[in-house]
């Protein structure tokens, strides 16, 4: 994935399943671009910069990873604006 | 607001609903539709017309799935809406998903609720940071006695259009913040070991291990309880928390109202005389709760179930120094902690004194 789970706590604590879900949410609603294969590295950058916009948004701590919290808040009902630019 | 702040050019904006979902009669989708724009009417300029042919500005479609946007839904829960923001084509349309359970009340997503924040990004509103607000991302059930519109979203919209002539509702609330000076409290209570600090139609839950305390609004957690709290304490040995508002009194257990409740607050041996409770207080060592209503306070044995004898008595006598009334008290290690207004008394049961004056916002480390 490409996403951030360099130390090994977070990798212990959230499955892949729940990456994904993260990673979806931050597609949908942060506008976090597809990269292509290859710089997966950096992809994890970017989610990281995204989780830390989401993050502040909420008024989470900001921490750029994703832990329990977060991902409580990500699983709660929603609405889904559909991105200005994108549609611009 | 979204980027260039896009909004309507005209104030007589056109709707039309495409289809409906098997969840309501059809009559109650178009009453929850018009509520939801009547939200937005009352407080702007904006007149809102439902057509039922050709293209209306706002276009109200319910899909499941991938809908003909391309920002497919995603079954049950989750993503629950989406609408676009002003403009020509797919602008000002907003879409449900019909893989949700819609309802009138707080059984499914309530749809008058959803529709009033969707029909805000159709007419410009982007998401708000401010947890009161309609604006705000995450759906929250907040009753079903008509909305009165929270000043954030107030806010916003009147800086795209302007305020109307006649606004039914001018007292739109805040939302409280937690390290204003001037903070009152309505009630203190613990739940299963967390602190609950209600404030309006919010709660804050502060946890032990948590410096950040989260704004929770009452409805969400507790639908059938009142949006505003007089009094409110733990009962630990039954997981009960008992809540007070005017005459009445509610138990709950974890999310539940208790069977039998609410009560009226006669029933706990109040004279009839008594309006409400402004606090309460469950003593652990003791067994007994306090009541404190106006500058009076009575002392309920909660194992026999009775008002203790010999109260109601004058609380400037038994706890010198807090002031004649109370606003909310929680007991911790031997210590009683009155609320009242922007202070609160450190109180030590056994020698009976005030130990320590703090300000209000210092139970959230302000």
């Amino acid at each position: 994935l490409p996403i951030s789970i360099s130390d090994e706590d977070d990798s212990d604590e959230f499955t892949r399943e729940k990456f994904e879900l993260a990673e979806r949410y931050l597609k949908r609603h942060y506008n976090l671009q597809s990269n292509p294969a290859g710089i997966q590295r950096k992809a994890g950058d970017t989610v990281t910069s995204k989780l830390r916009e989401m993050q502040a948004f909420f008024g989470l701590e900001v921490t750029g990873k994703l832990n329990e919290e977060t991902y409580e808040l990500m699983q709660q009902p929603r609405c889904g604006v559909p991105d200005i630019g994108e549609y611009n | 607001f979204f980027p260039r702040k896009l909004k309507w050019s005209h104030t007589n904006i056109t709707y039309r609903i495409l289809n409906y979902t098997p969840d309501l009669k059809k009559s109650e989708v178009d009453r929850a539709f018009r509520k939801a724009f009547k939200v937005w009417s009352d407080v702007t300029p904006l007149n809102f017309t439902r057509i039922r042919n050709g293209t209306a500005d706002i276009m109200i479609s319910f899909g499941r799935k991938e809908h003909g946007d391309f920002y497919p839904f995603d079954g049950p829960s989750g993503l629950l809406a989406h609408a676009f923001p002003p403009g020509p084509n797919f602008g000002g349309d907003a879409h449900f998903d019909e893989d949700e359970l819609w309802s009138t009340d707080s059984k499914g997503y309530n749809l008058f609720l959803v529709a009033a924040h969707e029909f805000g990004h159709s007419l410009g509103l982007e998401h708000s940071r401010d947890p009161g607000a309609l604006m705000f991302p995450i759906y929250t059930y907040t009753g079903n006695k008509g909305l009165l519109l929270p000043d954030d979203d107030v806010q916003g919209i009147q800086i795209l259009y302007g305020a109307g002539d006649h606004d039914p509702h001018p007292d739109h609330p805040k939302t409280p913040e937690k390290c204003d000076a001037n903070l009152t409290l309505d009630a203190i209570t613990e739940l299963r070991g967390e602190m609950v600090i209600f404030k309006d139609r919010f709660f804050w839950r502060l946890h032990p291990q948590m410096v950040e305390a989260d704004l929770v609004q009452i409805k969400s957690f507790w639908p059938e309880i009142p949006s505003k709290i007089d009094a409110a304490y733990e009962h630990p040995t039954n997981d009960h928390v008992l809540l007070f508002r005017g005459k009445k009194v509610w138990a709950l257990n974890a999310y539940d109202i208790v069977e039998g409740y609410p009560k009226k607050i006669y029933e706990l041996g109040f004279p009839r005389s008594v309006k409400g409770v402004d606090a309460a207080v469950h003593i652990k060592d003791t067994g007994k709760t306090l009541f404190f209503a106006g500058e009076k306070y009575w002392s309920y044995d909660e194992q026999n179930q009775v008002m203790e004898k010999g109260y109601p008595r004058y609380i400037e006598e038994d706890f010198p120094g807090i002031g004649h009334r109370v606003d909310a008290a929680y007991e911790k290690n031997g210590y009683i902690y009155f609320f009242n207004g922007p202070l609160q008394f450190e109180f030590n049961i056994w020698s009976e004194r005030i130990m320590r004056v703090l300000t209000t916002t210092s139970i959230f480390w302000c």
